[in-house]
């Protein structure tokens, strides 16, 4: 089962 | 202060209308560049990425930053008052309470002038580091739109498997399955048909179709869309304006454990 991820696991804050 | 002047509303109300089911309140950053937005869905799947060049509007002035914390729900009522082809003009103070926004008809004197409130939006702004994509899709943006609208009819979800045989967009769930495979294509005469692919390594990726076809509200923007992926890193769906102003969109994937 494929789990979605979220934006914040490959972008961080600046 | 801001002084931005588009030739066309058209424009603007387009961006407006692509983004504001995705997102609902959010700063429209300005500064002498020209005005920005970046903003995440509520649920942290999706980012909203906006950039409209100063040389986009004609004339252009903001002395210093000002960021316009904007409801779209708003601004898409107040935009609606204006005529596609009406010059929109955005102004704006310093420290400013409110966004003034003029519509002028450039075949009669017509000019209509609102107001909208402002809004303070604490808003973190995310780094998005600059990719060296393994496949970058150029196709036209009806195309991209008509496979995800047919694909969602089976599936919650797409799988986007870049290879040098073609692209393909495959889908199965209830009911059955389904997958539409492109090639490069070159059309001299109708070039926006193009197909594109450019790629480094093979590439497989699964995608939630639901925010894929919220992307597609914006095809009216752009004949042509780019799709730039890369193995287990965020999609992006970059629809080019003019002037290389630009609406992208971030999708993070689906991964299996």
């Amino acid at each position: 089962q494929k789990k979605q991820q979220s934006i914040s696991n490959f972008f961080t804050p600046r | 202060m801001l002084e931005a002047r588009l030739e066309q509303a058209n424009l603007l109300k387009k961006v407006v209308d692509a983004i504001k089911d995705l997102v609902q309140d959010c700063n429209f950053d300005c500064n002498d560049s020209g005005i920005a937005l970046q903003a995440m869905d509520n649920s942290h799947v999706a980012l909203v990425s906006m950039m409209l060049k100063s040389e986009s509007f004609s004339p252009f002035r903001c002395d210093r930053n000002i960021a316009l914390g904007i409801n779209l729900t708003s601004l898409t009522k107040v935009l609606r008052c204006a005529a596609n082809e009406d010059i929109l003009t955005l102004k704006a103070e310093d420290a400013p309470d409110v966004v003034n926004l003029v519509f002028e008809s450039a075949e009669s004197d017509r000019l209509s002038e609102y107001d909208i409130k402002l809004m303070d939006i604490d808003q973190e702004h995310l780094g998005i580091p600059e990719t060296e994509y393994a496949a970058t899709i150029s196709m036209p943006s009806a195309e991209f739109q008509k496979i995800c609208r047919d694909l969602m009819a089976l599936s919650e979800s797409v799988s986007i498997e870049c290879t040098k045989e073609g692209v393909k967009f495959a889908c199965s769930g209830d009911i059955g399955s389904g997958s539409v495979t492109l090639r490069s294509h070159t059309n001299v005469e109708k070039p926006q048909l193009n197909v594109e692919i450019d790629l480094s390594e093979p590439v497989a990726l699964t995608f939630s179709l639901k925010y894929l076809v919220n992307f597609c509200k914006a095809s009216g923007l752009s004949e042509q869309v780019r799709l730039c992926l890369s193995n287990e890193v965020p999609l992006l769906v970059e629809y080019a304006l003019s002037n290389n102003s630009y609406l992208r969109f971030y999708l993070a994937p689906k991964i299996g454990d």
